[in-house]
């Protein structure tokens, strides 16, 4: 609960006018961003706690738990630079799992880019099916942002359907021996 | 035959020999749509007088209407796949672009980056993208209210007040929470942001949205800072994405588009959230 209502009281510090159309100072700005830095960090451990209870087969509300209930836990982080395609999980390592809740009250599907530092990734899901994925680079104008410290040069798409209303779905991605070629441009371009 | 296209069998986007956008097809037609970044020069003003401040935090208030052009020709690399079609343009050292089409998507994105926002000539600049079409709008166009009614707008036009604008590109300014779009009898354009910015119609058939700004004078109104933030000793460099659909205008009696662009809304709005987990001790199966 304290982690929920740091996040409350920093929302409503984000519906001041200065918040909202960006008139404060620019120091103000600062401290608004480390907020919501601290905010969605502090959170991050709520929403592993529930992912946690949710994929180990117990029941968060009850408590009971499921007969396939298993021990593992894991770590459900979030990639804060993922807006500049940049993400340490998953351009550092070999296995990683990618889960995404969707928060709309309807089915939805979404493709998903993951950014990566080689182009040898296969991507299941949890029937043991192969996804078709492709890799694409990253534009250099953005490989060369000069604050940006990422490893990743492509992105890992695929199509996550039919992600559940208030739900989610896990993937698993991993690297592979198989050898992919580069991907190459048209040969018209200008 | 140098003409190049992206897309699938909703709709195809094709590029003219300077690189830029030119046409969209979608299964009911073809529109000639065109797409560049523009910039309009920051105001510089006496601030001790009202009517002549400068443009800052509070107001954006352009030198002359006048835009200026950032390029003349982008450097383009088509990427053609199964899931996704991309051109990526580089318009010069500090603008860039992805345009793509996903194959089961009825629309396009355009993924713009910005910055750092040169001012070696002491010029403020407030950088915006301009969609142009053959749609004839009139002057009417279409802003939102934070993502709920679509307001009508008509350029140089109050609808309670008989208006003279003294500044004709600011004074037709309006926040775009999420959607600004325009139309005629036949079609209809929409842009979709994935922040609130400013946006505009300037001309029939084109739609307009600020995407980033770097001014160099304060506007008086009580910041008392200019506009002109940096990191690590560098102008800011802003990311976002633009939506496009293009369809039927609602005066045809069709809702499908105004359908997908509320559906596409949504999505874009509240995305999935991604979680990753590093699972170098856990094999696939363990997983399962």
């Amino acid at each position: 609960l304290p982690h929920l209502s740091f996040f409350r009281e920093t929302m409503g510090i984000m519906q001041h006018h200065d918040a909202v159309t960006g008139t404060e100072k620019q120091k103000v700005a600062y401290d608004y961003a480390r907020r919501l830095n601290v905010a969605l960090r502090a959170c991050g451990s709520n929403t592993k706690d529930i992912l946690n209870h949710l994929t180990s087969g117990e029941t968060p509300q009850t408590g009971i738990p499921d007969t396939k209930k298993h021990d593992y836990k894991f770590e459900f982080k979030t990639c804060d630079l993922l807006n500049i395609s940049s993400c340490l999980i998953s351009e550092t390592s070999d296995r990683f799992i990618l889960t995404l809740y969707n928060p709309l009250a309807h089915s939805t599907f979404e493709y998903v880019r993951v950014p990566v530092s080689t182009l040898d990734y296969i991507v299941k899901d949890y029937r043991d099916v192969t996804l078709e994925t492709e890799i694409l680079p990253i534009p250099e104008t953005i490989q060369n942002i000069t604050f940006r410290n990422s490893r990743a040069k492509y992105e890992l798409i695929f199509l996550a359907s039919e992600l559940p209303p208030f739900g989610y779905k896990s993937y698993y991605i991993m690297k592979t021996n198989k050898h992919r070629l580069e991907p190459i441009p048209d040969a018209d371009n200008l | 035959s140098s003409f190049v296209s992206i897309g699938n069998e909703k709709i195809r986007l094709t590029f003219d020999t300077n690189g830029f956008l030119s046409a969209i097809t979608t299964k009911e037609m073809t529109r000639i749509v065109n797409q560049e970044f523009l910039y309009y020069e920051g105001a510089i003003g006496n601030n001790r007088e009202f009517r002549n401040r400068s443009s800052g935090a509070y107001i954006f208030r352009p030198k002359t209407d006048n835009v200026k052009l950032v390029t003349t020709g982008p450097k383009i690399k088509v990427y053609r796949g199964n899931l996704v079609e991309e051109v990526h343009q580089i318009f010069n050292e500090w603008i860039s672009q992805v345009v793509r089409v996903y194959r089961k998507h009825g629309y396009a994105e355009f993924e713009w980056m910005v910055g750092p926002i040169p001012i070696d000539d002491g010029v403020g600049k407030e950088i915006i993208t301009r969609f142009n079409s053959d749609i004839q709008s009139e002057g009417i166009f279409y802003t939102d209210s934070n993502g709920r009614e679509m307001l009508k707008r008509l350029r140089d036009h109050r609808d309670t007040w008989r208006v003279k604008l003294l500044e004709h590109t600011a004074g037709n300014y309006y926040p775009i929470t999420t959607k600004i779009a325009l139309e005629d009898e036949n079609a209809r354009l929409a842009i979709l942001t994935d922040r609130a910015q400013g946006g505009s119609s300037m001309g029939d058939g084109s739609l307009e949205l600020m995407i980033h700004r770097r001014l160099l004078h304060d506007d008086a109104f009580g910041v008392d800072e200019s506009l002109n933030e940096t990191a690590f000793g560098q102008g800011l460099v802003a990311r976002g994405t633009h939506y496009l659909i293009l369809g039927n205008s609602q005066l045809d009696q069709s809702p499908t588009t105004q359908l997908l662009e509320r559906f596409t809304q949504l999505e874009k709005l509240l995305p999935t959230w991604k979680f990753f987990s590093d699972a170098t001790n856990s094999s696939y199966d363990d997983w399962r």
